[in-house]
């Protein structure tokens, strides 16, 4: 079966779109199966990778019991990735679905009938900034959680908040499975003394659980979105791409069962 | 009374604390009474300013009606400013405040006898990155919303989103007032085409809106919450420092009734 990781930190701007977008894209180049499901009502990964935003177009249905995942996925520029669109009234689904029976298994008991019937190698769920009903959803459902975490102070704050999350998805049996996949140094910049210190304390706390690939603060990776490319097709070559290529196949280190 | 502004905008990590922290730091440097309320359960504004996070303080109870708000204002660093500050079970109230009556205005009601009681020019709110219970409290008892936009693509198609949000709070006769009081360019970088292109199209769209004044990248402002300080007190000369002043005043020249 798919292996689900959830990209989440409630901390804004860290990165974590750019990440869900680009370690898909890089996974597909590598030849494996993947589907990017936008579960931010920002929709930011879904223009991302190009696709346009619709009324209707999100799993907002599909969480409240209606409606099919299949018909919502779309293939993307990149063989081997595909994407669940996101579009603003998936907003409205916070209050729904937590007015739902068992609403932290919505998103879980919506994508399970597909993932059993399409192969995939790899499900990436892009949250939203926070930790409320959708992300908590992503984390039910899903095998790992991969936290980008910008090399900033006041992204380090938040941290402990994170872990201790975990802890009671775990202990209060929605998902027992759950594991901190890994910890993404996003944005970073070695010229900063606060990108270091910052490094230096989380790989203190968190040991290996640390990919030792970092991404560097690069412009063509900020532009990209602005042409619905991830990294990968936008430019190639540059300090981005190289970057997001490293942890694809860090990624495949941990995870790979084949 | 007090002019109310809510620093909001759902995209995260656009600089809404940083401006929040600083804007507020500067108005008072300027002479006025300033209140800093941090509505986010990240609490970063409140670590921005050198409070400490201890459970319990922050507006939970008094958003249900229980508990004062004068008991958790604090003195800061900064002569004439004063913060409220959070902590990370703030999350808890979206939920317990959606299911109580007047959900949009437990907000208002919780300040406006401390307003009434106490004498300040201007109050802060500094929102979580959502546009969830929390932030909308912000908005229905803010006079005018001030919104920080990081000059990103990213950034940018989030930005349609908040100008109906704030015409439906206004037709909807929550807070008839609420104005859209002016965009703040933040992370600005001259040298790179993404920047500018992002000012020209929000300058074609918002017109006088946007302030004159851009707040460039600059590593001070990124340091200083390290240090539980306003860039005023950190680095009083660097270019955050100076860009905060600047937008300080040209703040002013738009609210100062005095
Ligand atoms: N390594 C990088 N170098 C330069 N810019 C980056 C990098 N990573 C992300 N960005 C830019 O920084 C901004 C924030 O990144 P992104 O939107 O991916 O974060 P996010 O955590 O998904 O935000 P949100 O909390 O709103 O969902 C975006 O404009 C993005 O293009
Ligand atoms: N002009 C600037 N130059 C350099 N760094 C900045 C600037 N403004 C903000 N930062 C840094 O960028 C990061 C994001 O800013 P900040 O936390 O203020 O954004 P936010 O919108 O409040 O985030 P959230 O959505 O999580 O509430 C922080 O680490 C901050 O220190
Ligand atoms: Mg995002
Ligand atoms: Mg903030």
């Amino acid at each position: 079966p798919a292996h689900i990781f959830a990209v989440s930190n409630q901390k804004g701007g860290v990165g974590k779109t750019t990440t869900a977008v680009n370690l898909s894209a890089c996974l597909a180049e590598l030849g494996k199966k993947v589907l990017l499901i936008d579960l931010d009502p920002q929709a930011n990964a879904t223009s991302g990778v190009g696709l346009d935003k619709h009324a209707g177009q999100s799993l907002y249905d599909a969480l409240l019991g209606n409606g099919d995942v299949a018909s919502l996925v779309q293939p993307t520029g990149i063989k081997g990735l595909h994407a669940v669109p996101s579009e603003v009234d998936l907003a409205g689904a916070e209050i729904d679905v937590a007015r739902a029976d068992r609403y932290l298994h919505r998103f879980r008991e919506a994508i399970s009938p597909f993932l059993a019937e399409y192969a995939y190698d790899y499900i990436c769920v892009d949250c939203p900034p926070s930790l409320g009903i959708l992300t908590m959803n992503a984390l039910t459902a899903a095998d790992s959680m991969i936290l980008p975490l910008q090399t900033e102070y006041y992204a380090l704050e938040g941290l402990s908040v994170v872990s201790r999350l975990i802890q009671k998805i775990r202990e209060q049996g929605d998902n027992p499975g759950l594991e901190l996949g890994g910890i993404v140094m996003t944005m970073y910049d070695a010229r900063t003394n606060i990108a270091q210190q910052v490094v230096d304390e989380v790989t203190g706390h968190f040991g290996d659980k640390v990919f030792e690939t970092k991404i560097p603060r690069n412009v063509r990776l900020s532009e990209a979105p602005s042409y619905g490319q991830p990294i990968i097709t936008y430019d190639s070559n540059c300090a981005g791409a190289v970057a997001y290529r490293a942890l694809a196949r860090e990624f495949l280190e941990r995870y790979d069962r084949t």
